[in-house]
């Protein structure tokens, strides 16, 4: 996966994201594609959740999965999750899961209890970066006022790291792809890297929604396993997305 | 040249937008999920639309099980002990799979399945 907050020169909060899945999960030689990416993308679904005849928060999801992986509460917050790769996995969560030890929460039932629960940008930060979880993972958060923008690096215990947002500092962007942001990715895995290039050659100044699908239209950040790009902009409560395709030549992953 | 040798690096993208072309497939329809209704209820529209869509991704993961274990017994196991899982999950999350498979037709150990995907694959 590959997540952006950027803040363009007027201080409006703009969010994407491209939701890669299915890695190892079957090689269709004749397509040359991944089986599972491939079968999910009919599943994917923009959801909008309501209550009293009110839109509480948006959504991108597979059709039959109640967690949330991208969703935007709007004028509030937008939010977005990657994988975190760790020895220290869901699978020992699940494990201790089973074994009664259940004070830990499933990475996608926070999400969506964030998203359908926390009432500003600064609640929803605290609520990811102090739950305890099943998994690892990076959570990447949106605001709506200039600065709140950050990537939450997460163990099943702790909140490792938080990157924020600083424009005086001239971080008018965070990024997040699937490699804690503080080392190199690995070497045959750099989506950080065109990403960034990209970013960096579109500027602050020329940032928007058109220019952000086009920095998650370029290859590698595009790639075999990308099932959809989502575009969110907090301020307007937009979200919108697109199943892609990556044609060949194109990375796996 | 580099866009010909992995990992494909292209020049940056530009006027992509709105998507059109070879990178892009479809756009997203919209559903609403009325969040006043019981949770074993508040998909049923979603999964009458995708229910084939669903049965297929489902299969996808029952053929790489059994490319793993060929006996099918994993694809029994999770059949057998992954609804125990499920109630112990917390609501609204418990009703709302139990609903889903209910409308899909899709054994229940399945569906927990692809909806603890995440934790399952972090490793």
């Amino acid at each position: 996966c590959t997540s952006v907050v950027a803040e363009d020169s007027k201080g409006n909060l703009l969010h994407g994201r491209n939701l890669d899945f299915g890695l190892f999960m079957g090689w269709d030689l004749k397509n040359k594609s991944w089986i599972m990416s491939e079968k999910l993308k009919p599943l994917v679904v923009n959801l909008d959740f309501r209550r009293n005849n009110k839109t509480v928060f948006k959504s991108t999801n597979f059709a039959g999965y109640v967690g949330m992986l991208t969703g935007i509460r709007p004028h509030l917050f937008s939010l977005t999750m990657n994988e975190r790769f760790s020895l220290d996995g869901g699978y020992i969560g699940i494990l201790e899961w089973i074994l009664g030890q259940r004070d830990g929460m499933w990475m996608s039932f926070l999400t969506r209890s964030v998203l359908e629960n926390a009432t500003s940008y600064e609640n929803a930060r605290s609520l990811l970066a102090q739950t305890k979880l099943l998994a690892p993972a990076y959570f990447i958060l949106g605001g709506n006022q200039s600065g709140q923008g950050c990537i939450i690096t997460r163990s099943r215990e702790l909140s490792l790291d938080l990157l924020e947002l600083n424009v005086k500092l001239g971080r008018w962007y965070v990024l997040e792809t699937n490699y804690d942001h503080w080392e190199d990715p690995f070497f045959l895995d750099d989506r950080r890297t065109p990403a960034m290039t990209c970013m960096n050659m579109t500027t602050q100044n020329n940032i928007s929604i058109k220019t952000l699908y086009d920095v998650l239209s370029t290859k590698p950040v595009l790639n075999k396993l990308t099932t959809y790009t989502t575009l969110m902009q907090v301020s307007n409560g937009n979200l919108e997305s697109y199943i892609r395709d990556c044609p060949n030549p194109c990375m796996p992953w | 040249t580099t866009q010909f040798i992995p990992p494909y690096t292209e020049d940056c993208r530009t006027d992509m937008y709105p998507p059109k072309g070879p990178t892009f497939r479809s756009t997203v329809s919209w559903y609403t999920i009325d969040l006043d209704l019981p949770p074993h209820k508040r998909w049923t529209s979603v999964i009458k639309d995708k229910k084939k869509d669903l049965d297929d991704m489902i299969q996808a993961v029952r053929d790489l099980a059994k490319a793993f274990v060929p006996s099918g017994r994993l694809i029994e196991l999770v059949d057998i002990s992954l609804p125990l899982m499920l109630n112990t999950l917390p609501n609204p999350f418990r009703d709302e799979i139990k609903g889903i498979a209910s409308d899909s037709g899709i054994p229940l150990g399945e569906i927990t399945l692809f909806n603890i995907f995440y934790e399952v694959f972090t490793v």
